[in-house]
C-alpha cells in the first residue's frame, strides 16, 4: 500500500457525502447502494463514520461526468479511464469523479460500481495506488465479484496505519497475496500455457516465462473474467493447444484468453463418477498421449486420443509413486520427469526410472 | 518512445497512434512531461526511465522500453489518479 505525499488523512473520523447526480445506466436506489456499500468497505475496518447529506458542501462530493467536467482531468470517453478521486482535503479533496461515458452496473456486465467507487474512496480518505495486484487500490479494475467482498489485506493494514483499526471488523478474514518465496508456500495447480508456464495459488497465478527469472502475479479473474476465482488443477494438451482448468466438479476448455463454447463441462463428462467433488492434480505426458488426474490418494489415466478414462484406474498414489506421500496438490513434466508438489515440499520424480530424484522445496520452483 | 530493437516484429507492431497513447498514459499517470512545444523533444532517457517506473510498478519486466506487454497493461480499464503521488 502507498499513501500521498506527505500522508494525506482526515483529521476528524465522521465525514459527509452528498451524491450530486446519477449514471442513466442504473437505478437511482442502486447508485445509493454501491455507494453506500462501497462507504461500509472502508468503516468496517476503521473508526470512520460516513453520513449521507442531501443537499449542501459534502466532505466527499461524488458525481458523474463526461470528458471535461470542471476539475482539469477531463475522461476520455468509453474506457480507459473509470475514475478519479481526491485525496483528502478542502474544496475538492475527497471528492469522487465517475466517467458517465462507461457502462455503470450493479454486476459484471459493466463497470461495477461498487468495486470502482470502493477503490476511488480509498484515494478519499489518504490511499495511492497500491502495487499489490491483488489489493483494492491496485489501479486496474479486474471484477472480483460484488457479493461477499472481502476487503484485501493490503488496503487493511494501509487504512489503519492512517485511521486505526475500528471497535468490530465483521469480516475479519482479509485475503492476503501470496509471496512466492513464502517458505510454507502450497500451490493449487499449474499449467504450461504457449511456452509459459503458469502456477496457481488462491485467486492468482504467476506467469513464469522461461526467459525470465522473475514471475509476474496476476488475477486469474484479469485474465478470464469467466473462470471462478481460484482453480484446483490445471494441464495443457499443446497438440489441440487447449488449457483445462478444474474447479469442484466443472472444468472449462481454453484457447488463449478465449474459453471454448460449449463450456464449463462437468468433470464427469469425462467419465469420472458422478460422486467425485474435484481433480487436484492435472499433467499432459506428451511422449504417451495420456493425462493423468490426482484426487484423493488415487489417480487416473485419460486417453486423450480415444478420449477415456483408461481401464484398471483409479490406482493408489503411493504403490505407483512411491515416495511423493499419498496427495497431490500440483503437478507438471518436464524433460522426463514428474514434478509433484505436496504441501511446501516439490517431488522430482523420474518418469524412465520411477523414482523420486530429489526432494525440494514448493518455492524453488521461483528460484527463491 | 524507445521501443524494443530486439525484435524487429516489435517495431512494426506499434503505430504512430499507439506511441502517442503511450505517451499520453505516461504523462497522465506518470507525471512525463513534455516541453512547451508539446513535443516529446527531451531525451528519450525521460520517457525511458517513466517506463522503467511503470513496468516496476505492475512487476511486469523493467526494460525502459515499450514491448507488447506493457502497452497491453496500458491498455486496461483504470483509475485515473497517477500511481506516482509526486
Amino acid at each position: 500500500y502507498n499513501f500521498f505525499p506527505r500522508k494525506l488523512k482526515w483529521s476528524k473520523n465522521n465525514l459527509t457525502y452528498r451524491i450530486v447526480n446519477y449514471t442513466p445506466d442504473l437505478k437511482r436506489a442502486e447508485v445509493d447502494r454501491a455507494i453506500k456499500k462501497a462507504f461500509k468497505v472502508w468503516s468496517d475496518v476503521t473508526p470512520l463514520n460516513f453520513t449521507r447529506i442531501r443537499s449542501g458542501t459534502a466532505d466527499i462530493m461524488i458525481s458523474f461526468g463526461i470528458k471535461e467536467h470542471g476539475d482539469f482531468y477531463p475522461f476520455d470517453g468509453p474506457s480507459g479511464l473509470l475514475a478519479h478521486a481526491f485525496p483528502p482535503g478542502p474544496n475538492t479533496g475527497g471528492d469522487a469523479h465517475f466517467d458517465d461515458d462507461e457502462l455503470w452496473s450493479t454486476d459484471s456486465k459493466g463497470y461495477n460500481l461498487f468495486l470502482v467507487a470502493a477503490h476511488e474512496f480509498g484515494h478519499s480518505l489518504g490511499l495511492e495506488h497500491s502495487r499489490d495486484p491483488g489489493a483494492l487500490m491496485f489501479p486496474v479494475y479486474t471484477y472480483t465479484g460484488n457479493t461477499g467482498f472481502l476487503l484485501p489485506d493490503d488496503d487493511v493494514q494501509g487504512i489503519q496505519e492512517l485511521y486505526g483499526a475500528g471497535d468490530y471488523d465483521p469480516n475479519p478474514k482479509h485475503p492476503k497475496t501470496p509471496e512466492k518465496c513464502d517458505a510454507n508456500l502450497t500451490l493449487d495447480g499449474i499449467t504450461d500455457l504457449r511456452g509459459e508456464m503458469m502456477i496457481f495459488k488462491d485467486r492468482f497465478f504467476w506467469r513464469l516465462h522461461p526467459q525470465m527469472v522473475d514471475a509476474e502475479l496476476v488475477q486469474i479473474k484479469s485474465f478470464w473474467p469467466e473462470l471462478p476465482s481460484k482453480v484446483d488443477a490445471a494441464y495443457e494438451n499443446p497438440i489441440k493447444d487447449h488449457v483445462f482448468m478444474f474447479r469442484g466438479r466443472k472444468f472449462w476448455a481454453l484457447n488463449g484468453y478465449d474459453i471454448i463454447e460449449g463450456y464449463p463441462k462437468k468433470i464427469y463428462e469425462l467419465g469420472f463418477p458422478k460422486n467425485l467433488k474435484a481433480i487436484d492434480g492435472a499433467v499432459h505426458i506428451s511422449d504417451t498421449g495420456k493425462t493423468l488426474f490426482f484426487t484423493g490418494n488415487k489417480y487416473w489415466s485419460y486417453d486423450e486420443d480415444t478420449q477415456a478414462l483408461e481401464k484398471g484406474y483409479p490406482r493408489l498414489i503411493e504403490e505407483d509413486f512411491p515416495g511423493i506421500g499419498d496427495k497431490v496438490d500440483a503437478v507438471y513434466q518436464k524433460n522426463g520427469y514428474m514434478y509433484f508438489f505436496n504441501g511446501p515440499l516439490q517431488f522430482e520424480y523420474s518418469i524412465w526410472s520411477k523414482r523420486v530424484m530429489r526432494v525440494l522445496n514448493t518455492n524453488s520452483i521461483f528460484w527463491c | 518512445l524507445p521501443i524494443s530493437h530486439e525484435d524487429s516484429e516489435d517495431i512494426d507492431e506499434f503505430t504512430k497512434q499507439d506511441l502517442q497513447f503511450a505517451e499520453r498514459y505516461l504523462k497522465t499517470h506518470y507525471n512525463l512531461h513534455s516541453n512547451p512545444a508539446g513535443i516529446m523533444r527531451k531525451s528519450a532517457d525521460t520517457v525511458a526511465s517513466k517506463l522503467r517506473e511503470m513496468q516496476s510498478f505492475f512487476g511486469l519486466e523493467v526494460t525502459g522500453k515499450l514491448d507488447e506487454e506493457t502497452y497491453e497493461l496500458m491498455q486496461q480499464p483504470r483509475c485515473g489518479v497517477p500511481d506516482v503521488g509526486e
